[in-house]
């Protein structure tokens, strides 16, 4: 097991370039609520987006609360990649702007790890190109098939009309 | 290494034999709301043994059987399994069964094996099984927690 | 104010016909856990879905949680019809098809109190027809325009290419 | 009757004057994430006299004012008011002034009142302020909670 210190001094430096290349005019900034006990500090997190003035995490709206979430967890999972990464509906909160940033970031981890995402995002959908479809077709009972995008798509609005 | 294939059998909504096959970089999971996706979903976190019944959303530990449906009946067994893909090195295969006497197995490439092995055989390979590498439907905003210690928390998975 | 039975009383009739309606062949019931304790009691939740067993709350998915606590809301709120409501993205989780019973609902409540939502669904967008669109052209400050949903969307494709 | 329009100035991210028309039946309000669309929602409460930090999400009482932007520099006052229409009996205006001195100030009409004389006023005319009637971001799920007593206080905010 790598030691905290060690570990934090590399999400942090993570957390920062993953924030600037995503928001370039933004800035963020991970660091410790008391260097001096680092058995016990707690971990600050201060974001701004571009334009706008720093806010407490509390302020911030659910979207940006979601990316700023999306970003930490992507700068912690990188200092010790695990093989398979599962998101279940992650970016439910984002609008398509961020969704693009949260697309973006998966395509600069693709080689870092496995992802198997839920989503019912359609620009999400259109990044994966292969889906699994999953239907209750005989009430009750989950059944899973292979899919292609525009085949789900127009299933899906047959059962709308 | 790579998930290449999840399988279920008696899971939550899973009444019927039902293979998944995973691409290498990515595998999107759509469906209408009920229709179990996230039962995938917590089916990997109950095969890797985790036990707390709030992030299976379960009441108790037997509920993870299907329950019946429409034309069917309940079953008494619940049963998952995946196949890792060691790219040159073959693959191997972890199973779990459970029946509602409440007997449990853990299997590894057929042969029956305690829990803790399949999790240390696991994470030698790198498998990374902390907590922050499955995220269940609405957990995405509880890792910004608002307290500063609990944060620290999500970076302890890790270190 | 209305004593607590006869509140409950109303609301369990609403609830059952309001799940009835949107979910035909489904059931649903409002009860009390212990009514020999008006005082205390709490309130059982009941539900199945048309096809599926009768479940406990924890084991519903996403939508479906949304779904029925949106019917739980709507049931309450008929027995005392404030003159407004507002709704902040109540929707997020739900798939088309169940946007769709929400859409159904607010029809059904539409000459009972005046709605005010936030939303990203272009379904309800297209229900509601008059949007207001809030954007922060000059960084970090808001703005309202009057927008058809058809310039929004036109508006909002430009934004991401 | 029916809320006929918002103003806002110096509340939250509103750092110019907005009138918000609204349609007496429906008018949804749409934008990207951080738009000032929930903040919106919480001037509502805020006017209504929500005292709580956590539903207006601000981490004390003068961060409601509008604190600047790129090229504006903070504001010292936050006001929000509101327009209700009572079909053939006029209407009615009700606005809330706060400044960063703390000095705060309810109006109905143009006269200075106390809040306690708008909330009984709109109570007395139906207007209903059970904490039903507005829903915030991410408060659909709570409503529903796994705690049957929980869910009898929801109840028990109309009864
Ligand atoms: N033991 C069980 N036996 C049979 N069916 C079950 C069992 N446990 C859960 N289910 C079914 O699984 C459904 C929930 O599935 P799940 O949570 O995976 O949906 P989902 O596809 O993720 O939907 P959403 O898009 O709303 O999140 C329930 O409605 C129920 O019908
Ligand atoms: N006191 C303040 N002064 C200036 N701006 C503020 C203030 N408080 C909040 N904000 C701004 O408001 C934004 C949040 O707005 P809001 O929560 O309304 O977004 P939203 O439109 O609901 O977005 P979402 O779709 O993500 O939910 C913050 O990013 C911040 O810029
Ligand atoms: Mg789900
Ligand atoms: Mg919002």
């Amino acid at each position: 097991k790598k030691n905290f210190k060690e570990v934090f001094d590399q999400a942090k430096i993570n957390f920062e370039e993953i924030f600037h290349n995503l928001f370039p005019e933004g800035k963020a900034e991970l660091s410790l609520s008391d260097p001096s006990n680092l058995l016990e500090s707690g971990l600050d997190i201060r974001v701004e987006f571009p334009g706008k003035k720093e806010l407490d995490l509390l302020q911030f709206s659910g979207g940006e609360r979601s990316i700023i979430a999306i970003i930490f967890l992507f700068s912690i999972l990188k200092t010790k990649p695990p093989s398979f990464v599962i998101l279940d509906e992650v970016e439910a909160a984002l609008d398509d702007i961020n969704v693009d940033k949260f697309i973006k970031l998966m395509r600069q981890f693709s080689d870092k790890f496995q992802f198997i995402i839920v989503t019912h995002n359609k620009l999400t959908m259109e990044y994966a190109g292969e889906l699994r479809g999953v239907t209750m077709k005989k009430g009750g009972m989950s059944q899973v098939v292979s899919i292609s995008i525009d085949d789900w798509l127009s299933e899906y609005a047959d059962t709308l009309n | 290494m790579h998930l290449k294939e999840i399988e279920l059998y008696g899971f939550k909504s899973f009444g019927e034999r039902v293979k998944i096959e995973l691409n290498p970089r990515l595998t999107a999971i759509v469906g209408p709301n009920g229709s179990g996706k996230s039962n995938i979903v917590d089916s990997i976190r109950w095969l890797l043994g985790d036990q707390s019944y709030k992030s299976l959303r379960v009441p108790s530990s037997s509920e993870v059987i299907f329950k019946g449906a429409e034309n069917d009946a309940p079953f008494n067994f619940s049963h998952v399994g995946i196949v890792v893909d060691l790219e040159n090195e073959g693959e191997f295969q972890v199973e779990r069964k459970y029946h509602r006497s409440g007997e449990n197995e853990y299997v590894l490439n057929g042969k029956v094996v305690r829990l803790k092995d399949i999790r240390s055989l696991l994470s030698t390979m790198g498998f990374g099984l902390g907590s922050l590498s499955i995220l269940s439907q609405g957990q995405i905003d509880s890792i910004l927690s608002l307290v500063p210690t609990d944060r620290r928390a999500v970076l302890e998975e890790v270190a």
